[in-house]
């Protein structure tokens, strides 16, 4: 299926869903094909959007879940235009489910990657990997944002080898006011030392967990991973940076590339920015070379399933739900020469996964290794006002996605004439289509401020309108009621 | 049906108000980053 879907369609993507599609019922618009994972708010799956035939995938969260992280995770998504972060395309209420979708990454995480090949990265995939990386990273904190999860689990390749970042469930925004945050989240491994201390942190953080990613792409599971997470939360502030188990099989270069982000103090941590500039980061393959890995990773995972479909056809009752991934024991390196790929024990690193959990997986372990989230958002609102800003990725060299930004901003422009068409339009103030929240970003800012002015009475005028409607509906009702209990006083 | 639809309209108005106030944001930091 996927290898049609490479052949087919290889570099086309979806920008927006269409306002048709926006007003229809969801199931109309998408075919759902397959779960791809559960996480913490709910299922994904992929589906095919009907109009265009491409593939997406469909987050479906329950609505009682916690609607304002759902919310913060659409914002801060749909803010997001880089060709480095998964893109939203738009939500749908269904019954109590909100379907938010986004955009698919066939080739999956690169932890799934690792775990389905059984096989960790070579040097030269991870620095490919991590160049993504840094760049959706640099994007990201310029917009100041903290991802708050970063992983392999939450670094997603598409069909061309690119690394996006995804799953914002906990990623934070810092305002001006708020240039430190203090809430303990994430998943334990990856954390940085500041964000256990819960003593304020800022986007630096990120970088500390991608150097931890590194090490996970390298190793096939992050340090400390072998000791239960709550020791390894003491651990990881109080001990010295973590380094390579055996460094010798690792170039200088990524040893130091490593090192830059594994600093201890914030204050001296490198920026994405900088990273960026690293020799090891400069001397990156291109995206391409990772298609052999996501090719063989696919391969795997549909022989996996078709033997799967064959046993359950063997024996139909059979739960099979364990037994694909299952890999006993410990780290055994590859037998591919210098290029330092170890061959990762399969249930560690799917247990690993944390947020996002691979409907085979049921250990224990992923129940304690998932993201946590501790301290509430509002309390760090409320402890704000003291922090100091650290404008950390404001600094010289001029970040790459300017241009992209550029290229925005004509498309906006564009798009902004017909917003101003629009402005004439008597339906100008209505909410716009459910889940188009995408036409914000063409909005100019004079019309965003009006339409925020205009939010509450435009909410009011709807809420008034089925009150009416109901009244309407229950007014003869109440009539009849009223008449009936006239004739019994009249008896 | 009514306290549903209700919700609904609530909840709709709060996704949207948090687009806008985010976008607006964004277009700040961004005209920032600029000057």
């Amino acid at each position: 299926m996927e290898k049609v879907q490479m052949r087919h369609n290889p570099r086309r993507q979806l920008k927006k869903l269409s306002e048709d599609s926006l007003t229809k019922q969801p199931e109309e618009v998408f075919d759902v094909l397959e779960k791809l994972g559960e996480g913490s708010y709910g299922c994904v799956f992929k589906a095919n959007y009907k109009e265009t035939g491409e593939i997406v995938a469909i987050k479906q969260v329950p609505v009682e879940s916690d609607l304002q992280e759902i919310i913060k995770e659409i914002s801060i998504m749909q803010q997001c235009h880089s060709p480095h972060v998964v893109r939203y395309y738009g939500s749908y209420f269904k019954n109590s489910d909100l379907w938010i979708v986004m955009e698919y990454c066939g080739g999956g995480s690169v932890s799934d990657i690792i775990r389905i090949r059984n096989k960790t990265l070579t040097e030269e995939e991870i620095a490919t990997v991590l160049q993504s990386t840094l760049k959706g990273l640099e994007y990201l904190h310029f917009m100041r944002k903290i991802h708050r999860d970063i992983k392999a689990g939450n670094i997603l390749l598409n069909n061309e080898g690119q690394a996006k970042l995804a799953d914002f469930g906990v990623a934070g925004q810092l305002t001006d006011t708020m240039a430190k945050r203090n809430t303990v989240i994430g998943t334990p491994f990856w954390m940085a030392p500041e964000v256990i201390q819960e003593i304020g942190y800022n986007c630096v953080a990120d970088l500390w967990s991608l150097g931890i990613t590194a090490i996970e792409m390298a190793e096939g599971k992050p340090p400390y991973a072998d000791i239960h997470p709550m020791r390894a939360i003491f651990m990881i502030p109080t001990n010295p940076p973590p380094t390579f188990r055996n460094p010798d099989l690792w170039s200088a270069n990524f040893q130091d590339f490593v090192s830059q982000c594994l600093v201890k103090n914030p204050e001296n941590r490198a920026t994405a920015t900088q990273l960026l500039q690293h020799p090891f980061i400069k001397s990156a393959k291109p995206n391409s070379i990772l298609r052999v890995l996501i090719q063989d990773a696919m391969e795997i995972k549909l022989k996996r399933q078709e033997e799967a479909e064959q046993r359950e056809q063997d024996v139909e009752d059979d739960d099979n739900s364990d037994e694909d991934e299952v890999d006993g024991g410990t780290m055994v390196r590859a037998s591919t020469g210098d290029s330092g790929t170890i061959r990762a024990a399969g249930s560690l690193a799917s247990s690993l996964s944390g947020t996002m959990i691979e409907h085979e997986d049921t250990g224990t372990m992923q129940i304690q290794l998932g993201t946590m989230v501790i301290n509430s958002d509002d309390e760090d609102e409320e402890e704000a006002g003291t922090m100091k800003r650290r404008d950390e990725t404001m600094q010289p060299p001029k970040p790459s996605f300017l241009e992209y930004f550029e290229q925005k901003e004509k498309e906006a422009n564009n798009h902004n004439d017909g917003g101003r068409r629009g402005e004439n339009n008597a339906d100008n103030r209505k909410l716009p289509p459910e889940g188009d929240l995408e036409v914000v970003s063409t909005w100019s800012v004079e019309e965003l401020q009006m339409r925020l002015t205009s939010l509450d009475p435009q909410m009011e005028q709807e809420i008034e309108e089925i009150r009416q409607r109901y009244q309407a509906k229950r007014q003869p009702i109440l009539d009849a009621i009223e008449a009936k209990k006239r004739l019994q006083q009249n008896f | 049906l009514f306290m549903k639809e209700l919700e609904h309209i609530v909840k709709s108005y709060e996704v949207y108000r948090q687009a806008l106030l985010s976008e607006v944001e964004a277009r700040k930091q961004r005209q920032q980053w600029y000057a």
